[in-house]
């Protein structure tokens, strides 16, 4: 754990005296590998570090009576307000909203989730099922919807057709927010990538959450920026949260997108939805 | 006089970038180029790329043809692994593989828990020409598997693949219910041989190690398919997951459709960290 070897660093150091900028190399050294086993991406552990070194090198540091503690308190609130400082308020009910990501990310799950989180709120909403690719991914749309008790817009046709014309269904009987579910894609499939600008364009959702499975690797920054130079992203989902990732790409896809985590999955059911919380996730992260 | 700082230091870098983008994980990175270091003084005119390449070879377990041996004998197929890493598909492409190398082959859908998951499954059948067994949504993965077998028995068939619902690892009753699923294949399973199967997503991180020693734990796990490596993702973790657990990476997902599969193979999969 991040916490007891930089106790033991700083142990050692006490014993020697005064604390020296090797001695800081030696801690920056646990916190690369602590990062780097979280699934961090390596390039933003080095950007993470350099401002730890900065902060740390300062003389209140140095010459403190308790540096490890001041050490560990840098690192904790670097880390937190990377991932986003304070909780982001309820921005009120979305007219429509559409999911995207990789292959089995766990979109069509959180699209029933999301219809359950905005029912609660006063919402009306409507599940569209924009993915034709997928065996049963429609069945398995409507399956969800049938359990949570949300209708399910399919039709026969292109999934940027059916997105169009779900939206405008859902003006005409009052649905808010509408929840566009994609097909799974590579961020490296041209044809897919450009249906899914398309898709934007035709639509204009006011929300575009890119889901993401939290125990993803490095590769988070490749997927994070690829799908942010197609549409412009206006959250994260971090799913399979109930597991025992650390979350790290979490961490990557905030630093090089700039966008915010807004929720995080927590389970398989409709309820296991929750609001992200940056400094949980820091301690997640740090182990 | 070469010196390795002055020749290597900027190459090893490279190295080192390459592999933990490829999500091998600093601590076997680092073990990875420490024996690098210490084999170039041995052999300085070896080149520091092959030197790795090598390393990590020497790694993984020796590269056999997992689909040779499916055609001897009958076999039971169990396919386990976490939500969403691709277990239901590489069944579908499996399954046409054995198939189309003349084996009979049936699915059961074991997967009772998750919407349409059966009717997934179904639609794979259907592709390509194998028949499901499955109960309804809801229904026992035990008593699903038990019909599953009983069937095959009856009819003679050769291999029979059996999907399993996506499960975290973590999950101590939903691990306890997949050990009751192979207990029960081992009970009614006679002359066939079982193969347990984990698939893992080739964009995991490090997670992969953990599910790859519970599932282990758990289960006893012959061999992964690692899937999705058709994109940026590089798999690395099972490098990791080959040197602490020794269990072989026989499968390769590539794509979403039938053909999409390949058996693995150590030299390209090495040769493709380094692009
Ligand atoms: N434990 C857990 N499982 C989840 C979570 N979110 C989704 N899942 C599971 O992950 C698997 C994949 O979920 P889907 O919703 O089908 O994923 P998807 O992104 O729609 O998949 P594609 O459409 O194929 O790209 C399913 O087994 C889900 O039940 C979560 O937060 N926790
Ligand atoms: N690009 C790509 N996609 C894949 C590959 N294998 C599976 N997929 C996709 O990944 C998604 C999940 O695949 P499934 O077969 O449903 O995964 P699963 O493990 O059965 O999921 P659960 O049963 O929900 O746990 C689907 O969209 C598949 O088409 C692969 O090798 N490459
Ligand atoms: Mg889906
Ligand atoms: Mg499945």
């Amino acid at each position: 754990v991040l916490t007891q070897k930089i106790q033991n660093i700083f142990d050692r150091i006490k014993r020697r005296g005064k604390l020296s900028e090797a001695d800081i190399q030696e801690v920056l050294r646990e916190i690369r590998i602590t990062l780097l086993e979280a699934d961090v991406n390596y390039k933003v552990v080095k950007d993470f570090l350099e401002k730890v070194k900065e902060k740390a090198l300062q003389e209140s540091v140095l010459k403190s009576i308790s540096p490890s503690e001041q050490i560990l308190k840098i690192i904790y609130e670097e880390l937190t307000s990377m991932l986003g400082g304070e909780v982001k308020t309820d921005k009120g009910l979305p007219s429509v909203i559409m999911l995207i990501g990789l292959q089995g990310s766990g979109k069509t799950t959180t699209a029933g989730k999301l219809a359950v989180y905005y029912r609660k709120r006063q919402g009306r909403p409507l599940l569209v099922a924009c993915d034709t690719r997928r065996p049963a991914a429609i069945q398995q749309l409507e399956v969800i919807g049938n359990s949570i008790n949300v209708p399910v817009y399919k039709e026969n046709t292109d999934p940027i057709s059916i997105a169009v014309n779900a939206v405008k269904f859902a003006k005409e009987k009052v649905y808010m927010p509408v929840i566009l579910d994609t097909s799974g894609r590579l961020h490296i499939d041209e044809d897919l990538m450009d249906e899914l600008r398309k898709t934007y364009e035709s639509v204009k959702p006011q929300e575009v959450f890119l889901v993401v499975d939290a125990m993803t690797g490095q590769d988070a920054v490749n997927i994070g920026e690829s799908f942010a130079k197609v549409v412009p992203l206006t959250g994260i989902i971090l799913t399979k949260m109930d597991g025992d990732a650390r979350g790290g790409s979490a961490l990557s896809m905030r630093a090089v997108t700039g966008v915010p985590i807004v929720f995080i999955g927590v389970g398989e059911k409709f309820d296991a939805i929750e609001p992200f919380y940056p400094d949980r996730i820091a301690s997640r992260i740090l182990g | 006089k070469r010196s390795f700082s002055n020749v290597s230091a900027e190459h090893l870098e490279e190295l080192e970038i390459a592999l933990l983008s490829a999500d091998v994980g600093p601590k076997t990175t680092e073990r990875l180029l420490e024996e690098v270091k210490t084999k170039w003084k041995l052999s300085p005119d070896e080149r520091l790329s092959i030197l790795l390449k090598n390393s990590i070879t020497s790694l993984l377990p020796p590269s056999f043809n997992v689909i040779d041996r499916f055609l001897q004998g009958k076999w039971v197929i169990l396919v386990i692994g976490v939500n969403g890493s691709g277990k239901t598909t590489t069944i579908g492409k499996l399954g046409k593989i054995l198939r189309d190398r003349g084996k009979s082959v049936i699915f059961v859908a074991g997967d009772t828990f998750r919407a349409a998951a059966i009717e997934q499954l179904e639609i794979w059948g259907e592709r390509v020409g194998i028949p499901v067994i499955k109960h309804r949504e809801g229904a026992d993965p035990g008593a699903v598997a038990f019909d599953g077998l009983k069937s095959a028995k009856a009819r003679g068939i050769d291999i029979v693949i059996v999907d399993t619902a996506g499960r975290l690892h973590t999950k101590y009753n939903l691990m306890e219910e997949l050990k009751k699923v192979k207990r029960v294949i081992e009970r009614e399973r006679e002359d066939y041989q079982l193969y347990t199967l984990l698939v893992i997503d080739a964009t995991t991180g490090q997670n992969a190690i953990n599910q790859a020693r519970m599932f282990n734990e758990s289960l006893n796990i012959d061999g992964i398919a690692i899937t999705k490596l058709d994109g940026t993702a590089k798999g690395g973790v099972i490098i990791s997951i080959a040197s602490e657990l020794k269990i072989p990476v026989v499968l390769v997902g590539v794509g979403e459709g039938v053909e999409d599969m390949q058996g693995f193979n150590s030299k390209e999969f090495v040769d493709a960290l380094f692009w």
